[in-house]
């Protein structure tokens, strides 16, 4: 039975890409067959494995556009457990050429359902824009992850967040549910992390994962390694807290 | 003679509204008469100069379909020579009305040409994405300022950014100029820090700023307190670097 996790927010920068490299990682460390999905046009999630999006033949943007099989553009990763489905560029035409065509929001649950016996765990990485990729990922996703970056400006994109995923949850995706908030690049000495960090625990209670992610550079390094966390620093605070966060997902799989 | 600088970087959170608003905010202290315009939904540029985005009446959105003229919705801030056109979220709904639109690409800069004689800088914040807004601003601008974060995952974006505004120059904007690249959030105790900073100016040579913005907790505390950072801490890093970069602006603006 695969678990199909969106990564997403609008906010820019808040660790989306990150926490969607470093969770897959983490769930293969612990043997979980996991594949991790581009859905981002500027595929850092792509070169954050070590694979060039330039280099990449066929990646989502021929699956979306219905020319590509997704089990055929499957790429292996340096992990045993974690497979990749890369992006590029091109990614950016299917927002428009979808725009006009029928069931548009649909076309990556579409593909995924070829897929459901082949992971346990399927990780969406999402641009910083509610469109149409991150629709389509909410749409085929069972849960919603959501980073929150320990910042003013993170905050106050939430609400509108929730709104878009109500409205997914409503007219598209009725079984979608949020997986939880995961706070990022938390710095102990800054009022600021402090202040964001008790404001969304309040708001969303049991909902914020106990895992918080702490600034960390060697989480900022790994990607011009094109390798996660995990195999770049394994005895960093990033890798620990990533493989916290996997353990805690794993958890609340058994209690869904 | 009024001059439009689009900040523009799909990348997101590379620091375009931090530079945005403290731009706008040091142009204005130096008594340029200088209009901030927020072309993001999230409206983060609004809520950095201490406007409510959900008590505002008007905002861009009704200015690009067509309801409402821009000089009708400037809002006064704290700073006597910044105004600044806000924005909602209604604004994300821009971009899916205007798709079949005629001229759909010129519509603020059709609004903007009764502004020219108004204001002596233009500044437009834009969203993380090269949809619509972007290409609206881009096509408005004289030049386009580009925030790089000292980080990796920001480098590979900016192939992209440059392919894009190579397109708006030759069919939409032929004047469209790249007034700089900024280098933003830097940490000197950062190698990550150093060698992106050193690849950007090997890169663009003489276009990248002499000013560095550096990581500065000052910058990310002054949002929340809706004000920009020259009034909330004139003594701090931040406030010394936007000022330097508003000086070498200004210089060059002289010189184009
Ligand atoms: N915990 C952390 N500690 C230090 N640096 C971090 C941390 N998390 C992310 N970063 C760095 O911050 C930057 C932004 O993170 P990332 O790219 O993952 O965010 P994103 O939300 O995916 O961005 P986008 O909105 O562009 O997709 C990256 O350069 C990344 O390396
Ligand atoms: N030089 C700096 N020092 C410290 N923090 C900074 C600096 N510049 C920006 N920030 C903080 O980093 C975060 C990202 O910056 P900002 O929101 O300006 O980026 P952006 O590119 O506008 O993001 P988006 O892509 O979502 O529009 C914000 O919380 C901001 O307060
Ligand atoms: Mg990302
Ligand atoms: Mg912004």
């Amino acid at each position: 039975m695969v678990k199909v996790i969106c990564v997403a927010n609008q906010k820019g920068g808040v660790g989306k890409t990150t926490t969607a490299v470093n969770l897959s990682a983490s769930l293969a460390v612990a043997e979980k067959k996991t594949l991790l999905i581009d859905c981002d046009p500027q595929a850092n999630a792509t070169s954050g494995l070590g694979v060039s999006p330039e280099q990449v033949a066929k990646n989502l943007y021929q699956v979306l556009i219905g020319k590509e099989n997704i089990a055929g553009i499957i790429c292996p990763t340096e992990l045993d457990y974690l497979q990749l489905v890369p992006s590029n560029q091109e990614l950016i035409g299917a927002e428009i050429e979808l725009v006009n065509t029928v069931s548009r929001e649909i076309k990556l649950k579409e593909a995924l359902s070829s897929l459901t016996n082949k992971f346990e765990y399927i990780i969406l990485d999402c641009p910083p824009s509610l469109g149409l990729l991150t629709i389509n990922a909410l749409t085929a996703a069972d849960s919603v992850l959501i980073p929150v970056q320990c910042e003013y400006y993170a905050m106050e994109g939430l609400s509108q967040l929730l709104k878009t995923i109500e409205l997914v949850t409503r007219s598209l995706n009725s079984a979608l549910a949020i997986e939880g908030f995961v706070l990022t690049m938390f710095d102990s000495r800054n009022n600021i992390c402090h202040q964001v960090a008790d404001e969304v625990r309040e708001h969303f209670q049991d909902k914020v994962f106990a895992t918080v992610v702490h600034r960390n550079v060697r989480l900022s390094e790994s990607p011009s390694y094109g390798k996660p966390i995990v195999l770049y620093d394994i005895s960093s605070k990033g890798a620990v807290n990533y493989l916290d966060l996997a353990k805690e997902i794993i958890a609340q799989a058994r209690r869904f």
